[in-house]
This record gives C-alpha cells, structure tokens and sequence, in this order.
C-alpha cells in the first residue's frame, strides 16, 4: 500500500505536471527563429 | 548562512555585469575575452579569496537566477497575452545561460590546463551548490516549486561541459559522474517535483550518447542503469498498487518512451542489466519488463519462434551465458549463502529445503509476505549453479540433464510448499529469465516445463500458465524466450495442456488460449 | 482451480477490470508501443532526435544543438540588425523548407499562408501542396470539383511534380489564419 511518502510524491508530481517542462528548456536560445509554438491543423505535417 | 555583508549586493552586481559581458557583441569566442576582464573584477571583489566567499558567491549567483525566474513566470501568469510562455523563457534563460557560461569558463580555466582536479572539485561544488539550492526551494515552495531553472542550469551545463574541446575531453568521464551523482541525488523519490525534468535530463539526447556510447569500456552504464532504477524505484508504489494518476501516466509513458529508445539503440545495455531492473519492476508491470526481457544483442539474429519443430538447443547461441552486470548474490545473507553452497555441494543440511520457506519469508502480509530480492537472486544462483554443474559433468542443459540434482530439489521444493504468493513470485523470477537464446534463457524453459510435467498438484500447472499467459496477452513487445517455452507448452503432447480445466474454466480463458495459440502457430 | 488472484480466474478478473478501468490497461494489457512517436524499425539509432520523454515529437533539424563555432551563433545584439522574416520575398523552395521543419509553429501557419497567396493548395487528405500547372487548365470543371494535371510538391525528393488529380473543393484548405505575427520577430535581447 502507498505510505505518506508515496501521497507526498503524488501530490508534487501533481503539482509539476502543471509546469511541464518545454521543448525550449533543452534547446540553446534560438535569437533568429525562436520557437513559437501554436495550434497547428491536424492534417499538417506534424514531424 | 551568515553572508558577510555586501556580499549579496556584490554578487548582483558581478552578475548583472557578467550578464551583459555575455550577450555584448565584444565578448569574442564563447566569451572568452569578455571572461578575462570579469575575473578581474571578481578578484577586486574579493570574491576569488577563499574557497567559503567562491561557495557563498555561487550560491547567491543561484538564488538570484532562480528569484529572477519565480518573478518572470509570476509576472506571465499576471499578464499572459504580453509575455508568451517563448518570451517568458527567452528571457529566463538570457541570464540563466549566462550563468551557465560563467560556471563552464570557471572549470575550464580553474588550476592549470593539466590539472584536472582543482576543475572537476569546482564542478562538483557547483553542482552540489545548485542542488543544495534546489532542495531548499522544493521544501519551502513545496506545490509552488517551478523545475524550469533548475531544468535549463543542468542541461546547458551539461552541453557546454561536453563541448569538442580538449580541456572537457580530458575530464569527460569526471563530468559524467559528477552529473549522474548530482541526478542520483535529485531522484524523483527524494525530489518529486522535479521528476519530469529529472526524466528529461536523464533522457537528454547527449547525456544518453554520452553515457551510453562515447565513453570507453562501456563505463557510463553502471552509472545510467543505477539512474534508471532510481526512476523505477519511484514508479514502483504507483505501479503496483494501479495508482495512476494523469501525470503519473505522462511519467509512465514517458519511462516508456525512453525504453523504447535504449531498446532500438542500446538492446545490450538492457541485456546486461536486465535482472537489475527487473528486481525493482512490480511484479504487475508486464509490458514495462517485457520490454526489457525483449531486448537481444544487435549481431544475434532471433530465429523466429514459430518455426515448425525449431531445434533450440541446437542453436549455436543456447550454450552461451548472458552477461549479467548486477552482483545479484549481493541479497543473500551471509549463513543463508552458505547453506544454499552445502545443499548444492552435498544435499546436506537436508533441513535447507523445510527451512527455505521460512528463509524467504518477510511477514503474514498478504501480497507483502515474501522478499522477492532474494527469491529472484536465488533462483538465478540455483540455475546459473546448475548449468555449470551439468557442463562440468559434460553435458548441456536439456529436459533430462536438469533432473535429479540438487538444483531440481530446490526448484521442485519450492514450487511445492510455496503458497500461491510465493509460487507466483517464484515463477516470475524463472520467467525473467526467458530472454534472447543464451543457456539462461534454456535452462530455465527446460525447468519451468520439467515443473509442469513434474508437478503434483494441478494448481502448480495453473500458476505456470498464468505466470506464461499473462506475458502473452500484453501488448507487444514479448520475450523470445517466453514465446518458445509457451509454444513446447501447448504443442508437445506430453505436457497434456489442453485437458487441464483451468484452459476451458470459461468461454473467455479458452478463447483466451486459442487465441494465444493461434498467434503461436 | 485457484480462487484467488494468483491463478487464471484472477488473471481473467483483472483483464475485465481493464475492460472498465483505463489506468488498468496500461498494466493488464500495456500500451500500442508503435503509438508513442518513436519509429522502431528504423534503420538508424533513435536517440539522436529523440527530443523528450513527454513529446511524440522528434527533433526537427534545427532543434538538435550542434558544436559550431560561435561566430556561427546568432547574438542576441545583431538580432535586429539581420533581415526581419518577410516571407513573401522567399522562394517557394524556401517557403517549403520553413512548412516542413516547422511542425506545430508559428512559421509553419505563415508558410502556409504565403504558399496559399502563390496559388498553392493544400489538400487535406493527401496531406500535399498542390498548384495548377502553367498553362494547362482543368480538363473537367464542375462547381464542387475540377480534374486535370496539376503539379504537387512532392518532399521526399523535394521537387515539383506533375501529376492527374480529381480535384474536390472541399478537400482543398482554405486561407490559412494567422495568430498575430508580431510574435514572429520578437527578440529576447530587446525584452532582456
């Protein structure tokens, strides 16, 4: 059974997921063509 | 932390400074000219004086990129239309890499070019600094911790350290282990909320090629399996106990994602540290440790495991043993060990068997009653033992040559006065080692079926199957090992396996296994 | 037979409990592993464009961070200094370039919209950019659709290629709408 660590660690993974980390936060900045990441159609190519 | 005074308003000052050294036009190759002139104003400050003003000058550096980046994200969730989550970033991370870049020009040129250890200490205090910064963060800010300051300090670090130039590669392997150590100490169950850029760094593209790769001798594996148990370790409550939460979810699947990738590029990585891993997988995570116990050298060619009438132990590989880089006997109680050796060697003390059961028994728990470590390392001793024994006496493992020895009592026995908790972990830890064709893999096929034909209760055949079945039926992808032993189960008519009741117990069980054995044949 | 949850029966039991508990399924039965994003049988190693645990997106080519010498590196402070973004003095080679390595941004939408002001096209279904060939008009034209040979980018060889088409309207995307462009130039060292 979870013991108090465990709900503990759940509820800050909870918490972080809110804040997921970004694409962006591996990449060196881009100065010219940061990313701008919007919606795109479905039916674009997505890769 | 009792800062002398000023020190605070110094280091803004250096930093402020610095920041601007770092993105102006004149500060020449990797900030190389802007550093000479910054150093002397660090010397100025005092700040080089001693070792406690360079930690306290650090230190301060960290907590005010972290304030800076609290503040920003603050301000974006006040006005999101103005600052887009790309602005918000490109303007944390304008002073965060700079501060990187200071922290790299610092190792680089600390000491003299040879020395590479005045370098790897500094590194190492920086590291040990920021962790220390980020665990006080996650305990005071506890839901409010933001992980992406931390995230981009360590993964800007980490790809500047490994630039081509000869002063990193020279003290490669140094920055490897100060980075896994620094991860080690950040692992999710000691830092949860940071565990989604935890699995983001580990899973980093050149921390992976790295650890996995470029470094001779294979001798960042060690150091990346221990990480990926730290994040098995994590998942295992969760797992076990079905609790998954949507973000637990995104961490599984993510855990997954990252197997994938060491499964298609690195399958000899898992091959060796599968019976590691495997310990700390619940029992109940099928898929994940299927996936594992798929993977097989990249020159071994798998002959398909439907081949009609397939000879395994003609296979040029079945006499080969697998490598197994985890010291599995390291759970084995010292008199325990030597009393299992004795019965090996002399079938003496005969109290072992009666014994074994109360030795591999931790409570009256149900679902915690067994130390399954030690099952799972004595049932890989007990085999890796036999087959040694069997070639000694010239033979090779087959369904005749495994019978009737010490080793057998010992499986036999268990299969027997183990209760069905026991039994099932028992015979997981025999299906664990169902891999790719090496005389693991071959013996204990042979066993599990010699335990079926052999047993003398139908319950033990029901929990072979089961423990066989529920391997099966989770999607792709599934152990070589585990497909030829099923396959000898269900065809070879001396196993009987079609009359047992639990194969036509319900509609669904005998679709269930003809199913099953329609994708074997 | 076994009644506990160690025997075939448990194991049946807990498979129905998949049926109507999705957490379950990730346990009972796993996952479609060719779902996750990652090409397993490609022939190449993965890791190299493996961009995150949490994306099924790889890398593009501009994302993975390669040693070049810093002169290389675009500073912040000739940022404004550069040639701002204006598409519609690009090429169509260019304009594709700018579509296919910006999956999910900004620029791909922009991309879009000036192939759309060329006369190119974008069929949904097949998933290509499509234009009328100089000269050639439709063989067969109704008020819902148009046959004929038209010319459609083709990426993998990264050519134009002339092709026959049964061409309907309504497969055909319409003007792609932008978010607001000024997101397009914003540089981090003028907001610093």
């Amino acid at each position: 059974p979870l013991n108090k660590d465990n709900m503990y660690q759940q509820a800050m993974l909870e918490a972080s997921w809110r804040h997921m980390p970004h694409p962006s936060d591996s990449e060196r900045l881009r100065h010219y063509l940061p990313r701008n990441p919007c919606p795109t159609p479905a039916y674009y190519h997505q890769t | 932390y009792d800062d002398p005074p000023g020190l605070n308003e110094k280091t803004e000052y250096l930093l402020r400074e610095w920041v601007n050294i770092y993105h102006s036009p004149t500060s020449g190759r990797d900030s190389t000219r802007g550093f000479s002139t910054f150093v002397q104003q660090m010397h100025q400050q005092g700040i080089l004086r001693t070792d406690d003003l360079i930690t306290r000058f650090f230190r301060l550096c960290t907590e005010l990129c972290v304030d800076l980046t609290y503040r920003l994200l603050q301000e974006s969730n006040i006005s999101p239309s103005l600052l887009n989550p790309t602005l918000v970033r490109a303007k944390c991370f304008h002073t965060l890499d700079a501060f990187v870049r200071l922290i790299t020009l610092l190792v680089k040129h600390s000491g003299d070019a040879a020395n590479s250890v005045t370098k790897i200490n500094l590194l190492n205090k920086v590291l040990g600094i920021v962790v220390g910064v980020l665990q006080q963060d996650h305990d005071q800010r506890q839901t409010e911790f933001h992980q992406m300051p931390y995230h981009r300090i360590f993964i800007m670090l980490f790809y500047e350290l490994n630039a081509p130039e000869h002063v990193l590669e020279s003290i490669n392997f140094q920055t490897l282990t100060a980075f896994t150590n620094t991860y080690h100490i950040l692992r999710p169950t000691k830092v949860p909320g940071f565990s989604f850029a935890w699995l983001e760094l580990i899973s980093y593209r050149s921390f992976i090629s790295r650890m996995l790769l470029q470094t001779p001798q294979q001798k960042g594996w060690p150091m990346y399996a221990q990480l990926l148990i730290d994040l098995f370790k994590f998942l295992g409550p969760f797992l076990r106990n079905v609790e998954l939460t949507k973000p637990m979810q995104v961490l599984y699947r993510g855990t997954l994602r990252l197997l994938l990738v060491l499964l298609h590029d690195f399958p000899e990585f898992l091959c060796d540290y599968h019976y590691g891993f495997c310990d700390v997988i619940p029992a109940n995570c099928i898929q994940l440790r299927n996936l594992i116990l798929s993977a097989f050298p990249r020159n071994m060619r798998l002959p398909d495991p439907f081949t009609p009438n397939l000879k395994v132990d003609m296979l040029q590989e079945i006499n080969s043993a697998p490598r197994i880089l985890t010291n599995f006997v390291a759970v084995m109680p010292a008199n325990f060990r030597k009393d299992l050796d004795s019965y090996l060697k002399t079938r003496a003390p005969v109290t072992f068997l009666s014994d074994l059961r109360g030795n591999l028994q931790l409570s009256n728990e149900p679902g915690m009653k067994y130390n399954v470590a030690l099952i799972n390392s004595l049932v890989l001793y007990v085999g890796t033992q036999a087959i040694q024994y069997i070639y000694s006496k010239g033979g090779t493992p087959s369904m005749s040559t495994i019978t009737h020895s010490s080793h057998m009592d010992i499986f036999q026995n268990l299969s027997v006065d183990l209760d069905t908790e026991g039994r099932y972990l028992f015979l997981n830890a025999i299906a664990n080692q169902l891999r790719y064709p090496n005389s693991h893999t071959h013996y204990f096929s042979c066993t599990l079926l010699y335990l079926f034909a052999e047993a003398n209760q139908e319950a033990i055949q029901e929990q072979i199957t089961r423990v066989l079945l529920e391997r099966l039926i989770v999607n792709r992808p599934h152990p070589w090992g585990l497909l030829i032993t099923f396959i000898e189960l269900i065809k070879n008519p001396n196993f009987k396996f079609w009359n047992h009741e639990f194969v036509h117990c319900a509609p669904e069980i005998s679709k269930l296994f003809e199913s099953v054995a329609r994708s074997c044949m | 037979m076994l009644m506990d949850q160690y025997g075939v029966v448990g194991l049946l039991a807990f498979i129905k409990a998949a049926e109507t508990d999705p957490t379950l399924v990730h346990l009972a039965l796993g996952n479609d592993l060719t779902t996750l994003g990652l090409n397993l049988n490609s022939p190449d190693n993965l890791y190299h464009k493996f961009q995150s645990p949490f994306s099924k997106q790889p890398c593009r080519p501009q994302d993975i961070d390669f040693f070049v010498p810093s002169e290389y590196l675009t500073n912040a402070h000739i940022r404004d200094k550069l040639a701002p973004i204006k598409l519609n003095r690009y090429g169509e080679d260019l304009l594709f370039y700018v579509y296919y390595t910006n999956p999910g941004d900004v620029l791909q939408l922009a991309a879009a919209a000036e192939l759309y002001n060329r006369d190119w096209r974008y069929h949904k279904e097949e998933r290509i950019w499509i234009t009328r060939a100089p000269g050639i008009d439709p063989r067969v034209k109704s008020n819902t659709y148009e046959q004929g040979t038209y010319y459609y980018f083709d990426c993998q060889n990264w050519r134009k290629v002339a092709k026959e088409f049964h061409l309907e309207y309504d497969k055909l995307e319409e003007r792609p709408n932008l978010p607001n462009l000024m997101s397009l130039h914003f540089n981090p060292a003028q907001h610093a």
